[in-house]
Order: C-alpha cells, then structure tokens, then sequence
C-alpha cells in the first residue's frame, strides 16, 4: 500500500492511500500490459464468512483530512502498513494535534501495534522502560519482526506548510 | 552598427541579471516566510523523493491537487511495485479550495465468477497469499480518470508523460524495493513466479541495488491509456490483453467485470474531534476505528503535559486500551452497499465516552471484555 498527501497553493488538498495489497499483491504479472495484479479478495480472510460479486472488501485505508475550526490549520494525512494503518495515523495525529511534536516528530516517533488478538507489540527502539512498565499493568507484550507502518502528511499552519515522508519508507517530500 | 550590437548585448545582460535577481528576490522572500524545511506554496508526500517531485513538478505547471496526486501514484507504481499499481485500486479523500469534501473510492471489487469455496482457503497464519483466485477487480484507473474530470486542471495525457519516460528509460534500483527482492521470503517467490520477467536478470538473479529497473511493456500500456483515455484499460485492447493472461494464469476476472467496474463519489464522512474537522472516506475504510482512539483520547485532555514525568506510561496504556476497544469493532467494518449497518456510533462523542469511561488507569481486561472476535491481521 502507498499513500499520498497533496496540499495545493489553492488551498485544495488530496489524501490518496492506493493499494495491490500484499507485496506484490497475487504474484501475477500480465505479460502483455506489465501489470502486476492485486490480491485484494485476501482482505474478507478473517472478517466475512460469505462475499458477493461487486463487493468491496474491508480495509484499513484512511485518506484523512483534518481542518481546524477556524480554517487556519490543515493537516492531510494517510498511511500504509495493512492493519497497522489504523494505529500508525491514530497515534500520528495525536503526537501532533494534541502532544506538541512537529509533524516530522510525530510520524517518526516508534510506534505501538495492538494486533488482532489484542498482544502489544513495539516497534523495535522503543523505549525499553515503558515496555516494562506496560507489562506490569497486565498487556500481553509480543516482539513483532515486522513493522511496515508508514506515514506521509502535509500540514498547513499560518501559511507555512511542513511536509514529511515516512523515513521507514526512505520517503522524502518535495514543494516549493 | 558595432556599437548598438554592442548596446544591444548590453540591454539584454541587463534583463537577464535583472530577471536572476528578481529571481532570487522572490526564493529568498518565500524562504524566510517559511525556514527550516517548509514550504511556502504546496508540497507533496509521496513514498519517494522522485515520486513527491514528479508531483511537485505538476503543481508548479499549473496542475491541481489531483492531478500532481495522480502523476504521483503512476510513479509509485514504478518506483515501488510491491506497493501499488494500475491492478490494483485507491480511496482518494478531495478537499476543494472552497472546503468540501469528496471521496472517491476505486477499490477492487469481488468479480461475478469468483471462487465459491474461496474464504475455505484462507490462510490461518499470517503470510503472502498468492495465486490469481485472489484478484479482485482492479479500479485504479476508473478512479483517476473520476478524480481528473471532477477536479483534473492539465490535460490527462500529461500526467502520464513523466512517468512513460520513466517506465522506458528506467531508473536505479530503488533502495527500499531492492530491500524486498532480496529478502530470505520473498526472493524465492519473485524468482519462481512471472514477476521475474520485471525483477531478475536473464540468469534469473533478482536485480539488486546499482541495476536499472526498465518497464517497457507497461510503457506501452501507460501510453496507450495516456492518448485513448482510462478507458481503454476497462473496455479497449488493454482490457483483452489483461483479461487473455489473468484467465491464462487460472483467474476468473473477465472483460464483463472490468467494463462494468464503478466508481463510487460519496461525501466524507466527518467528525468532529476538539477543535477540529476530521475527513475521513465511509466504510469499507477504516477511517471510523481512526476516529474512535481518537475520540477516546481526546476526552482525556492530552497536552504536551501528558508526555512529562509518569504521565507519559499512563498515556501510553490508555492509548494502548484505546486501541484494544477499537480492535472489538473491527468486524464492523465491512461494505455497506452489502452489509447495511449502522456504524454512526463508531464515530460519536458519547460511544467514545462511554468507551473512556470503562478504561482503568492501572490495569487491562481480558480480551473478551473488549468484544474482540479473533482474526488475523493484515499486512499490505
């Protein structure tokens, strides 16, 4: 999965999250077109026990855009990472809306996963104490290899814009 | 005559320094409106530095949000593969200049064959589940060709070029892919499927860093579909050549799903959260789970406060806790043109007090207490 934030000097703002699913979603390259095709049916696995032609499958995705009241403050925002998508932004926005970190700090910050069966796992570099201290408030503690959590966000404030792409992703913004 | 040559030159050195230095003027004014890394205009996140460029590139020529978007992605799906591309589908939240906000939503859909027993062979652990009974309908172009003709300001056509030259010429090896190719897992699976003919050499090696990674064939296609439009992926010879080799492969995908794709413009869902707005794309998405932490957390006051002395373990559990009763509404998200349900709640203050409400500062529940219905999670 791949997102996009775009802040325009309009004002307008897209927040794009795309996807094949998987890495390299089924695995099936058309030879004739150069298209590599999505396993994106793999996403009822799980969570339906009966699907319908036309259906889409459930998802993650969240292309999010986030305005202040008063229309002086934009932020758009938006990841990739399967499941972790939902913890990645949640946790994004809040080290920045409301915990004081810049939007760089926010998104580089190590990240805590719930998973599916509500084990804590931290991104490796975490701060080991608070680990510990989860442990004895009761959280089952699990050690997940992988973490491909990525975040991209524009954000607009008193007409200035910060723009960042996810260091996990070796991701850099561009603007002018 | 040598003299007004002479004069001549000199009135034109003296508009082109003229021109540098208003040049340079207007850098430097727009550079200490904003220090630092920002941006005075617009700007572009993308998953790359040349992919955000190429966006940047097509605000700077006049392009709209969508379309710097747009060109964007069609690089990803170059420059990361793993990731995205023309097979696959996208959910774009839209805000205009004037503040209104749409969704456009082309993920895949479920084709009219597909396999009946399919969910039987789902996987029971996490990994890469392959094979093209897998392949849903892809609606990624449908949705670009959408979000061009509602909000696109350049002409389709050029929104492709940068990326067709791209595709042709090819570019070094990205890091992060080669990262991929070269993993224990996922290198035997590259090397033992049609995907090789992208990624490996002629020895059947996989490309690593320091090789140039070409797409000739997708060039063609791209400019296929840059000249005759998106739709000749869903209707047009693209369309067959596609549909002839996913049936090749065993897949049920036929001409009649990809011509009969649509496109879903909704108005975002929004949520009010503190002093702001939150955007955010209807179910199937998982936007409502984002708003749900979020909302829990917000009731909590957070402040930069939070972060200091041991506030910062306690905001860690209650966030964590926040994340646990969110995980037990997960089943819900599912699509509402099939499963009509109300999930309004997900989205209200008053669940999220509730919510709050069961959440002890020292201690977690048992999963049960959180209505967790066990699953796996995803990975894409």
């Amino acid at each position: 999965t791949t997102h996009i934030s775009v802040l325009a000097a309009d004002g307008s703002a897209v927040s794009v999250t795309s996807t094949i699913n998987h890495i390299f979603g089924s695995f099936v390259l058309s030879r004739r077109t150069g298209i590599i095709l999505n396993n994106e049916l793999e996403d009822f696995c799980g969570r339906a026990n009966s699907i319908s032609a036309g259906e889409q499958p459930p998802s993650s995705m969240a292309p999010t855009i986030l305005q202040s009241k008063d229309r002086k403050k934009i932020l758009v925002i938006g990841g990739s990472g399967g499941s972790m998508i939902t913890t990645a932004i949640a946790q994004s926005v809040m080290n920045h809306l409301w915990l004081g970190k810049s939007l760089k700090g926010a998104i580089s910050e190590k990240v805590v996963f719930v998973d599916a069966q509500n084990s804590v796992n931290f991104e490796p570099g975490f701060q080991q104490s608070l680990i510990e201290e989860m442990r004895t408030r009761g959280h089952i503690i699990k050690g997940r290899e992988f973490f491909l959590n990525v975040v991209n966000a524009v954000e607009k404030e008193h007409g200035c814009i910060s723009a960042f792409s996810d260091y996990r992703k070796k991701g850099m913004a561009a603007g002018y | 005559m040598g003299k007004e040559r002479r004069r001549l030159v000199c009135v034109c050195c003296g508009l082109v320094v003229a021109v540098v230095a208003v040049l340079l003027i207007i850098v430097c004014v727009s550079r200490s409106k904003c220090p630092g890394e920002r941006f005075s205009h617009a700007a572009v996140a993308a998953d790359s530095l040349r992919c955000s460029n190429i966006g940047r590139d097509i605000l700077l020529e006049g392009g709209s949000a969508v379309d710097a978007a747009i060109s964007a992605l069609l690089c990803t799906a170059l420059v990361n593969p793993q990731s995205m591309g023309l097979g696959g589908g996208a959910i774009f939240t839209i805000m205009d200049s004037s503040g209104k906000v749409k969704v456009i939503s082309s993920r895949e859909t479920v084709p009219k064959n597909f396999r009946q027993d399919l969910l039987q062979h789902c996987p029971k652990t996490v990994k890469l589940t392959t094979g093209p009974q897998w392949i849903g309908v892809p609606g990624e172009l449908r949705g670009y060709a959408r979000a061009h003709a509602l909000y696109g300001k350049l002409p389709w056509a050029r929104l492709f070029e940068p990326i067709i030259k791209l595709a042709r010429d090819g570019f070094p090896m990205p890091e992060y892919l080669a990262q991929f190719l070269q993993h224990k897992f996922i290198k035997p699976m590259v090397q033992n499927s049609s995907l090789c003919e992208l990624f490996c050499h002629k020895n059947k090696t996989v490309l690593g860093v320091g090789d140039t990674l070409r797409y000739p064939k997708l060039a063609d296609t791209l400019e296929i579909i840059a000249k005759q439009g998106a739709e000749a992926f869903y209707t047009g010879q693209v369309a067959q050549d596609l549909i002839r080799d996913v049936q090749e492969a065993g897949g049920q995908l036929s001409l009649e799903d990809l011509e009969s794709f649509e496109v879903r413009v909704d108005e975002a869902r929004t949520v009010l959260l503190g002093e702001y707005k939150m955007h955010i794309p209807p179910l199937p998405a998982g936007g409502a789970m984002i708003s749900l932490i979020l909302n829990i957390m917000h009731g909590f006051g957070l402040s930069p406060a939070s972060l200091q002395g041991n506030q910062t373990a306690l905001t860690l559990h209650r966030y964590i806790e926040a994340a646990k009763f969110a995980n037990g509404q997960r089943m819900k998200i599912k699509d509402p043109h099939y499963s009509p349900q109300n999930v309004d709640n997900m989205m209200d203050s008053s669940f999220a007090d509730e919510v709050r409400a069961m959440i002890r500062d020292h201690s977690t529940h048992p999963a049960s207490f959180y209505n967790i219905t066990p699953s796996t999670d995803r990975f894409g």
